[in-house]
């Protein structure tokens, strides 16, 4: 049951996709768990598509956390989203509303081997775990792997660097399987998020070049709107903008892709903190961090529903 | 302990570069040290006013803290030893359970 998990911790691999399991069985009506490829090391890349069933068609946000293994709050929130959702359907009329509209196709653990290692070998690891055959280099930067100005910007030729871009797009087997299942459903995914950590930012397209987008308006209006009610909870500030002014240039990463083609509000949060633990967040700050989070989701999921074309 | 105790003495340092040499003299240092950079991802983002966290193993950090006295770059000492770090985080996890 939802009560005998504990959301306050962060999980390993296993145990996250045997919770995932856990509520596949249980809440039947609301959530459907499912596989859309395997990762380099053979794992399953499971998503749960979370909402109301219903015959009619109904449109989609896609949530993924944990693109860089070592940004553990990442997961943690994607945890706690399903969590809170499940719980507070019936007595939040919002939460209703995004459930009876909407499915959430979430995916807790984008990175499942790099998740792994970083249990079990190396905390800070940052990458996915391909191997490389000219260097004893292992892994590549999925969030610089996707066909958007691919490594021209921000990211490293050289399969030793943090920031290395693969060999070519789409090289992670993990990438090309969000990028094959965005791609399949992108006319009803009207939202993509993104979770990484640290830095406290919402950051929106573009990262790879100085422009503004088409839609900037309600993307902007929502985004302002979500960093005001994150504030309203603790008082954390987190900046917004996008990526490419608010943080810096860098291309081939997955909410870029994700606006190119053709998923119109596109969103990275850079959640807490912003360097005094740094990727060590500690287990009590996953509540504080996750409540805050959840309340700005659910704000720009409600105004991309009532506002936004 | 946990990670077979690799982090132990390993700190987390923040380096605050404020002119173009020291950013220069940073982007060099990296290279030769090979230092784990958590912010920003690429010492390519480096540039005058840039906080940078990295990430030292434990027998590099004297270098590292030479280097900085050296080249007058503001720096503080975010974590000073990962891996206690790590295992008082884990510690508290267990005493919350036993709560």
């Amino acid at each position: 049951s939802l009560s005998a998990y504990n959301y306050e911790v962060y999980h390993s691999l296993e145990e996250i996709q045997d919770w995932m399991h856990q509520l596949n069985k249980t809440y039947t009506g609301f959530i459907h768990m499912f596989s859309i490829g395997r990762s380099y090391e053979g794992r399953s890349l499971f998503i749960l598509k979370l909402g109301r069933r219903s015959q009619a068609y109904k449109r989609a946000v896609w949530i993924d956390c944990g693109i860089h293994a070592r940004e553990w709050i990442g997961p943690a929130f994607c945890q706690w989203f399903v969590k809170e959702a499940l719980l507070t359907y019936r007595s939040d009329p919002a939460m209703k509303k995004m459930l009876n509209h909407l499915y959430f196709y979430i995916m807790p653990v984008f990175n499942v081997d790099g998740y792994h290692f970083s249990w079990t070998h190396d905390r800070f690891w940052r990458k996915t775990r391909s191997r490389n055959s000219r260097f004893h280099c292992r892994g590549v930067d999925a969030n610089r792997n996707w066909k958007v100005k691919w490594c021209v910007e921000g990211a490293s030729m050289h399969p030793c660097d943090d920031t290395y871009c693969g060999p070519f797009p789409e090289s992670e087997p993990e990438v090309k399987a969000v990028a094959n299942f965005l791609r399949k459903h992108r006319k009803h995914i009207r939202a993509y998020l993104s979770f990484h950590a640290y830095a406290q930012m919402l950051l929106y397209p573009y990262s790879y070049k100085y422009a503004t987008i088409p839609n900037f308006s309600c993307v902007e209006s929502a985004a302002h709107k979500a960093v005001k009610a994150l504030r309203s909870v603790y008082g954390v500030q987190y900046r917004y903008g996008p990526a490419s002014h608010t943080l810096y240039v860098s291309s081939g990463s997955s909410m870029d892709w994700a606006y190119k083609n053709g998923i119109p509000y596109s969103f990275a949060f850079e959640l807490r903190d912003t360097g005094y633990f740094g990727f060590l967040l500690p287990e009590m700050l996953i509540k504080p961090t996750c409540t805050e989070t959840m309340l700005a989701v659910k704000n720009i999921t409600m105004h991309l529903l009532k506002k936004c074309p | 302990h946990l990670y077979n105790n690799r982090y132990a003495g390993d700190k987390v340092i923040r380096l605050l570069p404020k002119t173009e040499g020291q950013v220069h003299a940073l982007k060099k240092m990296y290279h030769q040290l090979q230092v784990d950079l958590w912010q920003p991802s690429s010492i390519s983002y480096v540039s005058e006013g840039t906080a940078v966290d990295v990430h030292i193993l434990q027998n590099a950090s004297q270098a590292l803290l030479a280097f900085l006295h050296e080249a007058n770059i503001q720096y503080t000492i975010l974590i000073k030893d990962l891996q206690k770090t790590l295992e008082k985080e884990s510690s508290l996890r267990t005493q919350r359970n036993r709560r």
